[in-house]
């Protein structure tokens, strides 16, 4: 793939699919991927915003992908 | 509940810094 790992394709997924202008929040990200626990899910967000695939918006908790659909 | 002026500012602020990251890593690459 795009040089992400699988899990971070999840991640980056869910927050280019949510339409809405404050972005996708953290604890959303966890209640659609239950089956990863919270640390994997924050280290995807971390590298992903690191590269410049998300970044926060209204707060530290919520995310918008650069990522054009 | 809408965004309120300064949260767009904000956010588009935040939004210009992720697409200068990415330019920078893909010309890392």
């Amino acid at each position: 793939t795009n040089g992400l790992t699988l899990h971070q394709s999840q991640v980056l997924n869910l927050i280019k699919a949510y339409p809405k202008p404050e972005g996708l929040s953290f604890q959303e990200l966890r209640s659609q991927l239950p089956s990863l626990n919270a640390s994997v899910i924050k280290q995807a967000v971390d590298f992903l915003s690191n590269e410049g695939h998300i970044y926060s918006t209204v707060d530290d908790e919520h995310f918008k992908s650069t990522d054009a659909e | 509940s809408a965004l309120t002026e300064e949260q767009k500012k904000k956010i588009e602020e935040n939004r210009q810094k992720a697409l200068a990251r990415r330019a920078e890593k893909l010309a890392q690459r």
